[in-house]
């Protein structure tokens, strides 16, 4: 494992942490889209499947049962919790799920590396993961005070995304593997859907203002 | 059949 990829997968960690902390210490999911975390939720159930028959190493099985019980962990919270659930922006967080994963489900049936049940539901998470922040971006836009957690929740997700496509341009020149065009590009989609949100990021960080997004 | 190694990532 290069350091990109421990990097990415430690502002991932970081960033799931971030959010747990809000949620769990705070009692508050303001700002936070369930739509967003419901999508992560169905992701990682679609993308590791083979977890209990697939073993590739410890620290790769600790990690998805981090991934899948944290994403869990956060719905249940948002939907259940007695007091979590009463800061939910529910009239904001209006983004339908259907329009996203219908289509990224028909896309995986068409474009796939092999036409399996479980390779279909790989490369459907991996659409899935690209488009998923969606919710989270539109949420954003509309909240007009983002508080910080949450704007740093935000941004330790897209600093993953940015550190995985230099993992895979460090492993395109020192591994022998072939060209993976799927997760690469969905990959690359998924990172400029932060763009704009790293803009304006660094744009009230540089300036020491409060994190607000145009309308 | 040839597994992408792209698998172990998360």
């Amino acid at each position: 494992m290069n350091i990109f990829r421990l990097a990415g997968d430690m502002t991932h960690l970081a960033s799931v942490l971030v959010l747990l902390l809000k949620i769990h210490t705070i009692k508050s999911c303001a700002g936070v889209s369930l739509k967003t975390q419901e999508l992560y939720a169905l992701v990682f159930a679609t993308r590791y499947l083979d977890i209990f028959t697939h073993f590739i190493s410890i620290y790769n099985t600790l990690m998805k049962l981090i991934f899948l019980g944290s994403s869990f962990s956060i719905v249940w919270y948002m939907r259940r919790h007695k007091i979590v659930r009463r800061s939910y922006d529910k009239e904001q967080d209006t983004f339908r799920h259907l329009f996203l994963i219908l289509p990224c489900f028909l896309l995986a049936l068409v474009i796939n590396e092999r036409f399996t049940f479980k390779e279909v539901m790989w490369t459907f998470s991996l659409y899935l993961e690209a488009v998923a922040i969606l919710p989270q971006l539109v949420l954003l836009q509309r909240t007009r005070n983002i508080d910080n957690l949450t704007g740093q929740y935000v941004f330790l997700l897209g600093g993953y995304r940015a550190l995985y496509i230099l993992n895979w341009i460090y492993r395109y020149f020192t591994e022998q593997h072939f060209v993976h065009w799927i997760t690469w590009i969905s990959g690359l989609v998924q990172t400029l859907l932060y763009a704009d949100f790293f803009y304006y990021y660094f744009h009230s960080w540089k300036n020491n203002e409060k994190l607000q997004l145009p309308a | 059949s040839q597994e992408s190694t792209t698998k172990d990532e998360l």
